[in-house]
């Protein structure tokens, strides 16, 4: 279960900020992943106190609108990025980035079908480079985009470019993976799709032999 | 048995940081940062093992501005339910009442009850109209949420909170399962001439694939 509680203190309307919080926890919460399993109790609860001072923003367009919209998005993402690296049995955080699709919930779509993928999540636990596996889980996420403009970077070692396989040094790959294990650290998985303006991000962690021992041994 | 939440951060070390670049800068206090908000974290016994604490509020000194995201699981637990309810008919809400140890999920009326009688019971102490408390709760499924051990630790809840960075840190702690660091991060920026401040706190490990409306 993931819970949240989120306050400030900016004065907004009551229609815009039930509406910002949905965009934000869609930019956020929503975008993380662990194990795929969808709880009973996921909450999150934002209130405004409306004591800054500040001038009631009324409008998500106004540019007040727009700078509280950023800030929720911040808190938020930096929050659900902790809960997807306190992931159980986790070793590392991934971050998912997807850009060139055609709109910001398609990238975002294709964000999450890649960091929910167990083959995924176990190559990167394994310290395996696994290009294919990326590029299938971007493949069923359901979102149309032609595969040979497909580019996907793990860091900023190029593992495939127009659809295919690039040559790349394997041992250097694997310790990046290798090296964010032992640091709890976080592995950047950067995908293209297209030439769209639309850019999402989703979260998860490694599955690790810890996962299936802590959730063998814990009953609900 | 109740403990204060003063030292309710040894128990698990803080998250790190993953605050994206902005306009902004990192503040502390989480839940607290914000004008007009204290929190409190204590143990109330509610958990099957350890003293960690358990049972957290979030409290405003101001009727505020209230929005929710729920589970969109078809098995949604009573707090859950309770919560979409008191959203749909009040704007404004003043207190979050939230406990670890029992779901308060599949338990049929009897849960929703629960939740009635500690908002209630909650609203009555701080002053409040029932319908500005929400509930959240989180834990073991199937289990009513042990309610005397709520409801007798409501006042040593209540005269816990505090504005101050603990306040925050206890009740980022409490709310706290499996999880093995507490959540909780504020920022403070420019929003049109003045400083506003943006805080929060979150919990969770496994059992995670959120998808809220």
């Amino acid at each position: 279960t993931m819970l949240g509680v989120i306050t400030t203190d900016a004065l907004v309307t009551s229609d815009v900020w039930r509406t910002m919080v949905q965009a934000a926890v869609d930019r956020s919460f929503n975008q993380i992943t662990v194990d795929g399993d969808t709880s009973t109790n996921d909450t999150v609860i934002a209130l405004a106190s409306g004591l800054s001072g500040s001038t009631l923003i009324a409008s998500l367009n106004s540019h007040e609108g727009m700078q509280l919209q950023a800030c929720l998005d911040g808190v938020m993402q930096s929050l659900a990025k902790s809960i997807a690296w306190d992931g159980e049995g986790a070793t590392c955080l991934i971050e998912v980035t997807v850009i060139g699709a055609d709109s910001e919930a398609e990238a975002a779509k294709i964000a999450r079908s890649v960091a929910s993928s167990q083959l995924v999540k176990a190559a990167v636990y394994g310290r395996d480079p696994n290009w294919g596996r990326i590029a299938a889980a971007a493949g069923y996420a359901g979102i149309p985009f032609h595969q040979n403009k497909l580019r996907v970077l793990l860091g900023n070692i190029l593992l495939m470019d127009g659809g295919e396989p690039q040559p790349f040094d394997r041992a250097v790959a694997s310790n990046y993976l290798k090296k964010a294990g032992e640091t709890r650290g976080t592995v950047g998985i950067h995908i293209s799709v297209g030439d769209g303006l639309g850019r999402g991000q989703a979260w998860g962690c490694d599955l690790s032999y810890e996962y299936v021992r802590i959730n063998a041994e814990y009953t609900t | 048995v109740s403990v204060t939440g003063a030292e309710a951060s040894d128990y698990i070390p803080k998250a790190p940081i993953f605050l994206p670049e902005g306009p902004w800068k990192e503040v502390p206090g989480g839940v607290t940062a914000a004008e007009g908000f204290k929190a409190a974290g204590i143990y109330g016994g509610l958990r099957a093992k350890g003293k960690k604490p358990d049972l957290a509020l979030v409290a405003c000194d101001v009727d505020a501005i209230s929005a929710g995201v729920f589970t969109t699981n078809m098995v949604a637990a009573a707090p859950v339910l309770y919560c979409k309810k008191t959203l749909d008919i009040s704007e404004r809400a003043r207190a979050v009442l939230i406990n670890a140890g029992q779901a308060n999920a599949a338990t049929g009326d009897a849960g929703y009850e629960d939740v009635i009688e500690c908002a209630n019971s909650l609203a009555k102490l701080l002053q409040m109209r029932p319908e500005e408390v929400l509930i959240e709760s989180t834990g073991v499924i199937g289990h009513r949420i042990k309610k005397d051990a709520l409801l007798n630790s409501l006042p040593k809840l209540v005269n816990s909170l505090s504005s101050s960075t603990e306040g925050a840190d206890s009740a980022a702690v409490a709310i706290t399962t499996t999880d093995l660091v507490s959540k909780s991060v504020a920022i403070e920026s420019q929003v049109g001439a003045r400083t506003v401040r943006v805080g929060g706190m979150a919990k969770g490990s496994g059992m995670i694939h959120p998808n809220m409306a």
